[in-house]
This record gives structure tokens, sequence and C-alpha cells, in this order.
């Protein structure tokens, strides 16, 4: 542990964050900052509790700003230096701010040949760890290093940085059964299938109370199974002949009987073989479900002698295990519980998107069978495709898939010839690494392209956005940056989507028409 | 008598303090000279710019030498963040204008 946790920390973990109004980067676009500078906040969000939303004012809790030598505080830059930025830690006024040298030729994708430029991202990355109460290190390679060492291009943040903030804001919130410490689903070897798909069975370990609360000896696992009988399989027989088999040496007997089967069980209750009785003792189970490996009515009584084996005989009851149904590959959503890639209308149905999947919804609600995956319906999608960000029908009818910077046009399932095209011949950036959503709107007809914090209106004739675009999304009141899709419903009135919510826009008022979010699942899929 | 002339020092030790005061590894505060011979003082400046030369080379990953060398010359030139690697009360100035 090198990390240094400066003692300060944010009292909230729901950050806001703003690149200041007055102080912005005199040589690189705005908008590829901020861009960058999310990303870099990013790299701690995705590590500890902590979230980040960008506002327009700068009364963020961390404002980033671009100054030259003396710029109102006691530590002025030297100009294309060696100091590059400073941050100070979190707390109410300039708490948490981050400062850039503007002198300095700051590069928002370096490349490897970029010697005299320097890495906003690596910087900010940096920088932001102090805004969060992290003082530096003195680990080669950590991003708290105080020197600067560029980053690579798929950073990783690395443990003594990641150990330093979740010591202050904890980890991120496991998902629920990794909370549970004695639940964990036994992931057998997945069973590759013909198909690409992989399916994994889970087979239900019982799980074993570590310390349950009412055990003298904490730890000891309990000798009760953990879940309960189900109704008796056979009349004559203990309501418990439907255990699953636990004796994996005698997969025919159901528990271990004897000492060097199971070395460490003391068979202290079962008649020592050596003493010869001469009255057949009454077979007394110290445990009311540790029955003999043979089932037996309780009265039957075991010969003692020794020499004498038990009976052989087929137990009578049929093993049972329990299998579980698959489990569906990790991917596949949950229909009542996700969030959304991508929604739109074709030809007035309803088709939502979530990673390799897509539901369908018609006339008569979801239809049966669905989420199916996106590729069964498009086949000439990629065949490795992950996810999609964006699908709208165009005003012609033809289809436009939005995959990373990749535009895939199709009329109906057939993807039409010379596509799939960049984006950039759209008139979209070249570093614009994806589009979140697209939509014909329908106030005036037009298209719309949304991504992070910007949009453009798109001209359908000319093929090209509109010259004065990007605009900033706040025109689009209410609805916030880095949206996750966008559609146009029946009614013509536009939907926004982020994370499990949605809101409906007003577009007389150019504002959302409820501040709050509504639930997307109870709306869309009727859960 | 005259006070012994103080020994100069040369640049590169001048920058040397200068940056090792930046970064947190040197305080500004002037020794109370009161009942300190001058050679006390200067004995006492020496060891306290020895420990943070070599307080530098050890956080910054190169040989700890107590003396400016070429990587520790090196290591000051390059590109680093602002904030000292000590933290004597760096925030007290957290008034936002």
């Amino acid at each position: 542990k090198r990390f240094a946790v400066q003692g300060e920390k944010w009292k909230h973990t729901n950050l806001t964050w703003s690149l200041s109004q007055s102080r912005r980067p005199s040589q690189i676009d705005p908008h590829g900052t901020r861009a960058v500078l999310a990303r870099a906040l990013d790299v701690w969000q995705q590590a500890s509790r902590l979230t980040f939303t960008e506002i327009n004012s700068d009364d963020a809790d961390i404002v980033v700003s671009f100054s030259k030598r003396y710029h109102d505080d006691p530590y002025p830059f030297d100009g294309r230096g060696s100091i590059l930025a400073h941050a100070f830690f979190p707390g109410s006024g300039r708490g948490g701010d981050a400062h850039f040298d503007d002198d300095e030729l700051w590069l928002l994708h370096p490349n490897d040949d970029d010697e005299e430029g320097t890495s906003l991202f690596a910087v900010a990355a940096h920088e932001f760890g102090h805004s969060l109460g992290l003082s530096h290190s003195s680990v080669k390679g950590a991003l708290m290093y105080p020197w600067y060492q560029g980053i690579q291009p798929n950073f990783v943040l690395p443990d003594d940085d990641r150990n330093g903030i979740q010591q202050m804001y904890g980890p991120k919130y496991k998902r629920t059964w990794e909370k549970i410490p004695y639940y964990r689903p036994v992931q057998t070897q997945p069973t590759t299938t013909t198909t690409t798909t992989t399916t994994t069975t889970t087979t239900r370990q019982p799980y074993i109370h570590q310390h349950h609360p009412g055990r003298h000896r904490p730890n000891t696992p309990s000798r009760y199974p953990a879940y309960y009988p189900e109704k008796p399989s056979h009349p004559d027989w203990p309501h418990y002949s439907n255990y699953p088999n636990r004796n994996p040496t005698y997969p025919d007997r159901r528990y271990y009987t004897t000492t060097e089967e199971h070395p460490r069980r003391t068979n202290h209750h079962y008649p020592r073989r050596t003493e010869t009785t001469t009255h057949a003792t009454t077979y007394r189970p110290r445990f009311p479900h540790a029955q003999p490996e043979y089932p037996t009515h309780p009265r039957q009584n075991y010969p003692t002698d020794p020499g004498q084996d038990y009976p052989k005989r087929k137990p009578y009851y049929p093993v049972k295990t329990t299998t579980m149904k698959p489990t569906p590959p990790p991917d596949k959503p949950d229909t009542c519980d996700t969030t959304y890639d991508a929604v739109t209308l074709i030809r007035g149905e309803l088709y939502i998107f979530k990673n390799r999947y897509h539901w369908r919804i018609g006339a008569n609600g979801r239809y049966p069978g669905y989420p199916i995956e996106i590729t069964r319906m498009w086949a000439e999608l990629p065949k490795n495709l992950t996810h999609v960000d964006a699908v709208y029908e165009r005003p012609d009818r033809k289809i436009a898939f939005f995959i990373g910077k990749q535009l895939y046009l199709f009329d109906s399932q057939y993807l039409l010839p010379g596509y799939p095209k960049n984006i950039v011949h759209l008139g979209l950036p070249a570093n614009l690494e994806k589009l979140d959503g697209a939509t014909v709107w329908g106030h005036n007809g037009k298209t719309y392209f949304y991504s992070g914090t910007m949009y453009w209106k798109f001209d359908e004739e000319v093929g090209h956005v509109e010259l004065d675009y990007p605009r900033d999304m706040s025109t689009w009141r209410g609805v916030g940056y880095n949206i996750d899709s966008v559609f146009q419903w029946k009614d013509g009135k536009t939907y926004f989507f982020k994370g499990k919510g949605f809101w409906k826009f007003d577009d007389l008022n150019m504002r959302v028409q409820h501040d709050r979010q509504l639930p997307s699942a109870q709306f869309w899929m009727s859960c | 008598a005259p006070a012994p002339s103080r020994p100069t020092r040369s640049t590169s030790e001048k920058s040397a303090r200068s940056y090792l005061e930046m970064f947190g590894y040197l305080t500004k505060e002037k020794p109370e000279v009161g009942n300190l011979l001058m050679e006390d003082v200067e004995q006492s400046y020496e060891d306290d710019f020895r420990i943070a030369i070599k307080t530098l080379q050890e956080f910054g990953g190169i040989p700890v030498t107590g003396v400016i060398d070429h990587a520790t010359k090196e290591l000051m030139k390059k590109k680093r963040c602002g904030r000292p690697d000590r933290e004597p009360g760096y925030d007290k100035n957290n008034r936002r204008r």
C-alpha cells in the first residue's frame, strides 16, 4: 500500500463537475475536452461508488479550468515547462477544482510519437485523484505518481490507486449475489453449443450457514440442510427422501456410513463393530436426517454382527439430483430490469435493443419468445455484434443502425450495397466515437443525432449534418448529457431514455414534461 | 569580528532548493538564529538539504545518493503535477473567487 489518502473526502458520492465558463482551453476543442474529462472521471467512477454528472455551472463540486502563469491562486504555472496542472483536495469553494496550464501543448488523442505534447486524459485522471482526496504515490506506474508517465490506450486503474479510492469511498456496488458471503453459484464449465452462444448451467450449492445466529461455534457447517424438504415423494419413506444424493463416494448411498469413507466422521452413534453385542441394537440415528444409506422402516433393527455386511439392496428411491434449468447467457438482459441501448419504431412496431438482443412490441404487446439476437432479424450485421448504439427508421423507410463509427443501412432485412459506411460521411466529426441516439423529431420532421454533450441536425436530402452544428444538449432542457437512446413514438412525441427511466419531451416548451423520469419497464415492456 | 561570509550556493543548488521547497521536501521556514551559532545554522541547512534530496530521490524511484547527480537533475526537469509531494497545508487557500 503506497497510495496516500489525504484525509479530506467528499461527504456525498454523486459529484458534479463542469468546464469553467470563463477559463476554457485556448488551443483545443472544448467539446473534445469535455469528452476527455468525462472519460478521466469515469476511470474513478468505475472503481468506486462515486458518480460524476456534468452540469453547466461554476457551482459544480469540481470545476475544471485552463489558465496561464498566475491565476488567482498561490501556485502560478510556469509556461510550457515542467508543471502541467494542479488540483485541490475536496472541500468547499475551490475544493476539488482542477487547474490546467493553458501554455502546455494538450493532446486529446495522443499518439505514441507525440513527444512534445501531453495527454490531457492522463493528466486529468491524475488531477481528479487529488480532487477526490488522494495525494501522490511513490509507486512507479501508479496514476498518482507525481511525474507524467503518459498513458496506455486501454488504460486500467492500477491497484495502488484503486485501493486508495476504495478505502475512501468504498468499492463499486456489487451485484446482489456477490454480497452474500455464503452463497455463490457454482459455474460449471460453460458448455459451448454449436452456435456461438454459450449456456452456463449453475448447480445451486446448498448454502451452509457460516455463522448461524444460534450456533455456539461459528464457522462450523450446519448439520441441517439449507433448503426445506419438498413434499414427501413416497408415502412410506421419510419426507426427506427427495434430498439430493450428497455422498459422492458411493453415489447409490445417501450419507457416509463408516469412518473410512468419511475420515472426519466419527461413527460414535453407530454400534461399534468390534463389540459383539448379543442383542440387536435398535438403530437410533443421532440426527433426524442422518438415516442409514438404505431406507428402512424406523423400527427395523440392523444386525450388528461385524462379519455380516449390511444387506446389499438397491435403494428404493430414485436418486434425485437437482439440476437447475440452464441460466440464460450472462449478457441476455432481464426484460423488466435493464437499460436500453437503442429504441425505435420500425413499420409501426416498437423495437428495443440491448446488448446482442432486441424486443419487438406490436399492437398486442410484447411478442413471445423475445428478446432474440438482433442478427436473427438483420443477419448482415457483424457476427460478433455486442451491441448497437443507435437505430432509427428514416423517412424513406430505410433502417439505419449505428454501431461505433459505422453506419449500416438496411432496406427491411437487406443491407444496402456500399454499407457499412463511416459516420464521417454524414458530416460527423472524425473523433466522434459513437452516437447515443438518432431520431426524426416529430416537431419539424428533421433528423437529429445525439452524442455525449452534443447534438446535430441532419439533412436527409443532402445526406449531411447542417453546418452550424453541433450544439449543446442543454437545448433539450431537462434531458442532460450522455443519453442512452431517443425515439419518436406514434403520438409524434419524442422520448429520451437514460438509465432505467425515460422522459417525454414537450416540443412547444422545449423541455421535458416531467423532471422526474418514468420507469421504462412498466411503461414500454408492460412489466 | 565580521561574521564568516556564508558560502555562496551554486545556481543549481539554488534551483534545486526552490524545487524542493515547491514540492514540499524543504520547508521555507528560516531557522531561528537566536542562540545558534552560524556554523550550527549552516550545518542544519546542509543536513536538511541532503535529507530533502534523499527523500526526493526515493519518492522518484531513482538511486538515493543525497547529492544532486544527473538522475536527480533529469527528474527535476520532467513534466509533473504541480501539487507538492508533501502536503504542508497546501489547501489553506481554498477560497474560490
